[in-house]
């Protein structure tokens, strides 16, 4: 955009129109841009570049002020329960955090919940075998509760720091489904009270405004502690992190950019704003 | 709803007669809204504003209809034409077999579809022959051999073939010794922008010929699906679209995009994750759905 030219109507146009197709939303967009507008037309910000800089700041903000890292040390083992929609990037997250975790000395155990979907145990066990890690498994068809409650069982008895629950995509509308998590959250909390520790809600960033019901929803069945957001190597920016981490006040915990073991990497609002806004 | 925010809009209009250009412009602003909202591409939704605008200024409000209504009418009735008035199925080649390549985006749900296909097939009495080419997701293959175990359909055994352009071709073979009436490859999941994996896609395309691409996209996707959707289409061309996960509560302004884009049929829709939920696509339920 054009430094230090004169901010017209135009700028803003513009930039509403970087942040809407960057999946940011309608009501978000207008949120962001609204002190901005105030500001220019009462002429308190007479150059393009400080608009940019203002922009950029309130957005960076609106992402920080829920961040916070993840800490293991109060629990053994950390229980972390991963959850999604179809095809957002559960399993292929959990591999790569198995692996990052287990490279910085911690001792990881899995657990193959999606007992449903076609190959979907043997997925997540490449990755574990990839990574010489243990993975807790029953037969397809099992009961998710039942392999969670082995999964904790098994972690507590080995002394594992983490367990990392897979489960089964499901799309937030579908009832039963969700009244599946609900249940296997309960009888996770029963083998270990307080678990699972974290509940991990993970969102592909080519989706749309439905992540926000998807947020919303997850949320109110399961009280998510985090987020993941996969796939940002894509043209997708996802935008709708504004929306989410301002309502539902939930930190990112990371970033899937890419399908190798390696590309996970911590979430940092600025380098996620300046993605959106070069 | 849209049709409630035009109704408000029009409440303050006194007469009927005709739809004047501050009215008309009046709404389009909150049809455009509603099209955002609905997660279809920015400039897609320039395009089709524009284009309602040419036909509803001027127009004469009909006797049984409101301006609000009248408004909304055009707009559906747009809408519903531009994705395509009816079901085009696959057309089966006139010398098998019928070669179906299917492409998207990982994760968007084209091996759960081959598996769908496979079964629509079948129940038709056409034998099938199921083709892994996705060699990098752990368990792809498998995930594939599953699918074809459950539905009683012949799906191809690479051996110890890794190239997914050298498995394509050899399945040919393979299909031509099972007198196969029906060739399906799945492929990895790949982002557009991806030049090595679309360069693949491309050799794959060139090495089998066939008669069908199908292009599988999630009904969720966001302002990107138009862009994507044209990305696979120069790659490669599409001949037809599947979009998945319907059955969830996504606008699904992406089918909007994605035909608006390609000018490619939509073929079926996913509505579930089981292997009998594959529709036909009609535009009439998705065009309620993107209005809102
Ligand atoms: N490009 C890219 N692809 C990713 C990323 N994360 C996951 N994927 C791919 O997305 C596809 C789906 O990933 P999965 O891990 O199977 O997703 P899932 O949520 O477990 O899927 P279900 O269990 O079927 O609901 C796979 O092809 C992954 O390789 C990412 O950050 N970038
Ligand atoms: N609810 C719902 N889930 C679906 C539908 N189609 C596919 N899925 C699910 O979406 C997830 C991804 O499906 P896959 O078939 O593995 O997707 P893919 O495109 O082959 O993924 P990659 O090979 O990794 O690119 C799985 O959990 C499927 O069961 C659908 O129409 N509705
Ligand atoms: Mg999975
Ligand atoms: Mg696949």
């Amino acid at each position: 955009v054009h430094g230090r030219a004169k901010v017209g109507p135009e700028l803003l146009e513009e930039l509403e129109e970087t942040l809407l197709i960057a999946d940011v939303g309608m009501q978000t967009t207008s949120f962001i841009l609204e002190d901005l507008k105030r500001e220019v037309s009462q002429n308190r910000i007479r150059e393009n570049k400080e608009v940019l800089e203002q922009l950029k700041q309130r957005m960076v903000h609106v992402l920080s002020q829920n961040q916070k890292p993840l800490s293991f040390s109060e629990h053994q083992p950390f229980v972390i329960l991963v959850v999604g929609v179809n095809g957002s990037g559960k399993t292929t997250t959990i591999g790569k955090l198995a692996r990052h975790w287990k490279q910085q000395g911690k001792k990881v155990l899995l657990a193959a919940g999606d007992t449903f979907r076609a190959a979907a145990i043997d997925q997540l066990q490449v990755w574990a075998e990839r990574s010489n890690i243990p993975c807790i498994s029953q037969k397809s068809g099992a009961d998710l509760s039942a392999v969670a409650y082995d999964a904790v069982q098994a972690g507590m008895a080995r002394e594992m720091d983490l367990v990392i629950i897979d489960t089964a995509g499901r799309l937030q509308t579908n009832t039963n489904l969700m009244e599946e998590l609900k249940k296997v959250k309960r009888v996770i909390g029963k083998v270990l009270p307080g678990a699972p520790h974290e509940t991990l809600l993970v969102l592909d960033a080519t989706i749309g405004q439905n992540s926000i019901s998807q947020a919303r929803l997850f949320n109110e069945a399961l009280e998510v502690d985090g987020l993941v957001m996969t796939k940002l190597d894509g043209t997708a920016k996802g935008g709708v992190l504004f929306n989410i981490t301002g309502d539902l006040k939930l930190p990112v915990r990371f970033v899937g950019v890419g399908e190798k073991p390696e590309d996970l990497q911590e979430f940092i609002p600025e380098n996620f704003v300046e993605a959106l806004i070069p | 709803n849209l049709s409630d925010r035009l109704e408000a809009i029009y409440k303050k209009l006194k007469g009927r007669g005709v739809l004047k250009e501050p009215d008309v412009d009046e709404a389009l602003r909150e049809i455009r809204v509603a099209l955002i909202e609905a997660d279809v591409s920015l400039p897609v939704i320039k395009d089709f504003i524009a284009e309602v605008r040419v036909q509803a200024v001027g127009q004469e409000v009909l006797k049984s209809l409101t301006p609000g209504h009248q408004m909304v009418k055009i707009v559906n009735d747009h809408l519903t034409h531009l994705l395509g008035e009816e079901f085009v199925d696959i057309q089966i080649a006139s010398k098998p077999p019928t070669i179906i390549l299917m492409a998207g985006l990982q994760g968007s749900g084209k091996t759960t579809t081959v598996g769908k296909l496979a079964k629509r097939f079948k129940e038709k009495g056409k034998n099938c022959l199921l083709v892994p080419a996705d060699v990098y997701r752990p368990a792809a293959i498998e995930q594939l051999h599953v699918l074809g175990r459950e539905l009683g359909v012949a799906v191809y055994d690479a051996g110890e073939e890794k190239d997914p352009v050298a498995i394509c071709k050899k399945s040919l073979d393979e299909a031509v010794n099972k007198m196969s009436q029906v060739v399906i490859i799945d492929t990895a999941g790949r982002q557009q922008v991806d030049d090595a994996l679309m360069e693949e896609l491309k050799q794959i395309k060139e090495t089998v010929q066939p008669h069908e691409v199908l292009f599988v996209a999630d009904a969720m996707m966001g302002q990107q699906s138009a862009d994507i959707a044209k990305t696979f289409n120069d790659a490669v061309g599409i001949d037809g679209v599947i979009l998945t996960k319907m059955d969830g509560d996504a606008r699904g302004g992406a089918a909007f995009s994605i035909k608006r884009v390609t000018g490619k049929p939509i073929r079926f829709i996913g509505m579930g994750e089981k292997l009998d939920a594959l529709e036909p696509f009609h535009p009439d339920r998705i065009v309620s759905r993107i209005l809102g």
